[in-house]
């Protein structure tokens, strides 16, 4: 996984930074000390070395751990493994909040929409009801209507 | 063009190449420390022999020797890190999507189609209002009809009441009896005007 | 209300106030009536 990679990677540079800082190269730099006290020299660089590599596994660590890589590295190995079948470029930011913003807000959208539809729908319904009431209503004043008439030519 | 990996960034946190440049620098603080140290070393052992002949500048100068060495070495190989790691660990491949953007995937709208829904959900707004109000003016014709309906019962239950009247007084409709009093009244003003006339 | 799912029952509503004021001829008919009525009454008296 790329946490594996990582340390892998950090560690051959490591390898490679101590290869080329070799004990043979430090005493050619300070040849005359060398010569003068060779077992301090190699005393001396021994030390240069692991100091060196502890400090930068240290510092490494200290990465590792703010940025929590290890458990992020692995989720993303993780969602990248997921991805494998996907051969199409994904998506990415265009920079443009508003751009980058309409696809997270259509699922919202959808949902007030079917929302409304459904509020719609039942507010249809209530008034159907009631509009039945009405007419009901209606036609129970016709027919009061046409007894008062019928009562009236009768007085007539 | 520097790839600003932006979208490393979400994911992460932080830009890989901050991160890698944080690290760079974290490195050469340790090589530029470790060399001053080893350096205080020497001095400080040179200065117990005082008759060795070698001068502190003679050390200063073998230090930057091997430190620009080291330097050389460390940029050429961090170089080479930084690359890898950009590109294979640090790298979120072209064809991922996070997690957290699928809606993107899920809801590839287009500015109109994002447009079109916005005005649809406008629209609903408009049309369930005008239901809200459509219903209020159902609700406030019930309400008239009430009214209207009370004030037409009262006039039929008087034209009831009369008639439950005479059924009641005279045994008898309004019509049978106003049938029954038209021709006695007429008799009645034959005989009034006969006896005004005798009278005369 | 012209886009209302009721809007046909909306635009037919009537018009409650001239029903109203129909019956005022109603019992206007029965006033004429009452009136003979009483006329009649007095006759008879």
């Amino acid at each position: 996984g790329r946490a594996q990679l990582f340390s892998t990677v950090v560690d051959t540079f490591l390898e490679k930074l101590v290869a080329a800082g070799s004990y043979q190269r430090f005493a050619n730099c300070y040849r005359s000390f060398c010569k003068l006290q060779p077992e301090l020299t190699k005393s001396i660089h021994n030390q240069f070395v692991s100091q060196l590599q502890e400090s930068i596994k240290a510092e490494i660590q200290e990465v590792m751990e703010e940025g929590n890589l290890e458990v992020v590295l692995n989720s993303l190995d993780k969602i990248v493994e997921e991805a494998k079948s996907q051969e199409e470029p994904a998506w990415r930011p265009s920079g443009i909040p508003a751009e980058d913003a309409r696809s997270s807000l259509v699922p919202y959208l959808l949902k007030h929409r079917a929302y409304l539809l459904r509020a719609l729908r039942n507010k249809e319904e209530e008034n159907k009801k009631v509009a039945e009431s009405v007419l009901a209503g209606r036609g129970r004043i016709s027919e009061l209507q046409q007894q008062i008439q019928a009562h009236k030519r009768a007085w007539q | 063009s520097v790839n600003p990996m932006a979208y490393e960034a979400q994911f992460f946190g932080f830009t890989p190449q901050t991160c890698m440049l944080r690290v760079y620098a974290a490195f050469q603080d340790y090589l530029f420390d470790m060399m001053l140290v080893v350096e205080t070393v020497i001095l400080k052992k040179l200065e117990g022999l005082s008759e060795c002949g070698i001068s502190p500048l003679h050390i200063r100068k073998s230090t930057e020797k091997f430190l620009l060495f080291l330097q050389e070495n460390f940029d050429e190989l961090f170089g080479k890190m930084e690359e890898m790691l950009l590109q294979l660990v640090l790298n979120i491949p072209k064809n991922v999507l996070l997690p957290e953007d699928k809606v993107h995937k899920d809801y590839p709208y287009s500015k109109e189609q994002f447009q079109a829904l916005q005005d649809e959900i406008h629209q609903l707004q408009e049309q369930y209002k005008a239901e809200v109000s459509a219903g209020q003016a159902l609700r406030a014709e019930l309400e008239e009809q009430k009214v209207v309906q009370a004030e037409l019962e009262k006039i039929l239950q008087c034209f009831v009441g009369l008639e439950n009247i005479c059924r009641e007084h005279w045994n008898c409709s309004f019509r049978e009896s106003f049938a029954f009093l038209t021709p006695s009244l007429k008799k009645l003003q034959d005989k009034l005007k006969d006896v005004e006339e005798k009278s005369k | 209300y012209l886009h209302t799912s009721q809007a046909e029952v909306l635009r037919s509503k009537p018009n409650y106030q001239q029903i109203l004021a129909e019956q005022r001829e109603v019992l206007t008919c029965m006033e004429l009536v009452f009136d003979e009525l009483q006329q009649t009454g007095r006759l008879l008296q």
